[in-house]
């Protein structure tokens, strides 16, 4: 473990209890894609399969169920907690996410590291994260007022992944890991697709203004 | 787990 996976795995945590707190105390998750909770429910369960099996640390252990845990958590709220339901924003979540999963999984049979179920899985679960973000990019663009909370969520779900790919760097460089393209270039697509979310965030962050994606 | 997977992390 590394100080980059470290702060990584911490902000990734900070993140998940941003949004819960938006959803918990506002009871509200306006502005929140329920499509890209889902996507990344199917993350954390296809990439967690050694769950069972295979023993880590109970840091590794723990953190998966704590992701899983308040993943599903978080679905269940935007789809059966009656006033939390109501806030969806239904008509405006309109991102054809089972493409991405068909995608995902596409290209996890053709590109990955061995041909046995834990690795494809495992290689999916890293596809379908890179793009999971994109139903909820495309909410935020829709809504006119994109409130504090629901930023700060996207930007430390972003910043996770950028902070992984420095860990990246760290293993192969201290730890003479080899090169990996598939988590590599997965973490880098996933990473740049909030480039333009993040462009606007610090901007508006720097100009204490609110937040707004240009349409 | 083999040297190069990262199916130690998160």
């Amino acid at each position: 473990m590394n100080l980059f996976r470290l702060l990584g795995d911490m902000t990734h945590l900070l993140s998940i209890v941003v949004l819960l707190l938006k959803i918990r105390t506002v009871k509200s998750c306006a502005g929140i894609s329920l499509k890209t909770q889902e996507l990344y429910v199917i993350v954390f369960l296809t990439r967690y399969l050694d769950l069972f099996t295979k023993y880590y640390s109970v840091y590794n252990t723990a953190m998966k169920l704590v992701f899983l845990g308040t993943s599903i958590g978080i679905v269940w709220y935007m789809r059966y907690h009656k006033v939390v339901k109501q806030t969806y924003s239904k008509d405006e979540d309109t991102f054809k996410h089972y493409f991405l999963i068909l995608l995902s999984i596409i290209l996890a049979l053709l590109i990955h590291r061995a041909f046995d179920v834990i690795e494809v899985l495992w290689t999916f679960s890293l596809y379908l994260e890179a793009v999971a973000i994109l139903p909820q990019l495309v909410l935020l663009q829709k809504s006119r007022n994109i409130d504090t909370l629901t930023g700060d969520y996207v930007f430390l779900l972003g910043a996770y992944r950028a902070l992984y790919i420095l860990n990246w760097v760290y293993r192969f460089l201290m730890e003479n890991h080899k090169f990996r393209w598939i988590p590599w270039i997965s973490g880098l697509v996933q990473t740049a697709l909030y480039a333009d979310f993040f462009y606007y965030y610090i901007k508006s962050w720097k100009n204490r203004e609110k937040l707004k994606l240009p349409a | 787990p083999p040297k190069g997977s990262f199916h130690d992390e998160l």
